[in-house]
């Protein structure tokens, strides 16, 4: 059970890290969607 | 429409794994339950409740990022076609510096996120924005350019080109392809004028002046007589020119004075005659007018403006021989 806990928490860890990664991706990609509709425009 | 607006990222994201422990209360369960091996069974079961709720939580959070983030490169990308598509239909030179860094600028982040996309959802493709600072008159410009090729006497070492409009030289710069150099001028009889104009010789034949116009004149041009000589008072020979080798980025007419259809009678009046007198014959009338109707052909507004320009001097003509 403890090796269940702990690969649960690495589990938690990984796709926490990944979340934020993509939450940046995210970030990133509206400001240059933004950026070429503003110089579309 | 504002995607930063659609597209709420701030999400709350929990990116420290010890974060999730502050959902189990503390009393019951120790910072380091892990360490001690969950020891506590009711305590336990509620840790891991709350370890498997969580992950599930992150794990559609996480879901949901991906497939905004695909809907966010799939416009981006239609946007970036979008702005290729009208890139092309309005070209532009692509040498500023400003126009470099803003693609960096713009490019860079794009790239980092397709890098690091491990999903593989979107796919990006080189942007190609540059050139799109250029004011748009400019590209204006750009999508007006004449050439026009001239013939001058082998004494004559200028880089002037008579064409009815009054020119100040600005530059003159050696080319790389050439070893004439290339002359710039711009239209000098209004500031407003846009139209600017490149002459330098043919690589091909040093004889011959090769003039390439930008723009369009918002003006008449100075007087009757100046247009009636424009580009006619070279010595015109059957000398072709082929395909001039100056580039462009927008649609070039051409305008090849230096081929007339026939080949001269008498060689010899070309050296002798000026090219006044050589205007008159109607050799030099019928190689005039074919080579404006081939010129016509390839760009409507000139096509117009040229077609009112040899009808008028045609009535003028017939008036003065009548």
């Amino acid at each position: 059970k403890d090796e269940a806990a702990s690969a649960l928490v690495d589990e938690l860890n990984r796709v926490s890290a990944e979340n934020k990664k993509l939450t940046e991706m995210l970030t990133v990609m509206c400001e240059n969607y933004n950026a070429l509709q503003n110089h579309l425009a | 429409m504002e995607y930063t607006s659609l597209v709420n990222t701030s999400l709350d994201l929990n990116s420290n794994p010890r974060n999730f422990l502050s959902l189990v209360p503390k009393k019951e369960v120790p910072n380091n339950f892990i360490e001690l091996g969950l020891r506590m069974s009711p305590v336990k079961d509620e840790a891991a409740s709350a370890l498997v709720d969580e992950l599930n939580r992150v794990s559609a959070e996480n879901k949901k990022l991906t497939e905004m983030l695909t809907v966010m490169c799939e416009n981006y990308n239609a946007l970036q076609n979008h702005l290729a598509d009208y890139m092309a239909k309005n070209p532009a030179p692509s040498d500023s510096t400003n126009n470099s860094s803003r693609k960096r600028k713009l490019e860079s982040p794009t790239n980092q996120v397709m890098i690091n996309n491990e999903r593989g959802n979107s796919e990006s493709s080189s942007s190609d924005e540059d050139s799109c600072k250029k004011p748009r008159q400019e590209q204006h410009i750009k999508a007006k350019i004449s050439r026009v090729c001239v013939r001058t006497e082998a004494s004559d070492t200028g880089l002037l080109v008579k064409d009815g409009y009054q020119w100040r030289k600005y530059g003159q710069k050696v080319t790389r392809d050439n070893p004439s150099p290339r002359a710039y001028f711009k239209c000098s009889h209004a500031p407003s004028c846009p139209v600017k104009k490149k002459v330098q010789r043919s690589v091909e034949d040093q004889s011959i002046l090769v003039a390439t116009y930008e723009g369009e004149h918002n003006h008449p041009s100075q007087s009757k007589h100046e247009q009636a000589s424009s580009g006619l008072n070279r010595t015109v020979t059957s000398t072709t020119l082929g395909s001039a080798s100056l580039s462009s980025s927008g649609p070039t007419i051409t305008l090849d004075l230096t081929t007339p259809p026939k080949p001269p009678t008498n060689p010899s009046d070309e050296t002798k005659v000026g090219g006044d007198r050589r205007v008159d014959t109607p050799e030099f009338q019928q190689f005039l007018v074919d080579q404006m109707a081939s010129s016509l052909t390839k760009d409507p507004s000139f096509k117009a403006a040229l077609a009112a320009a040899i009808s008028g001097r045609m009535v003028q003509q017939n008036q003065s021989q009548k």
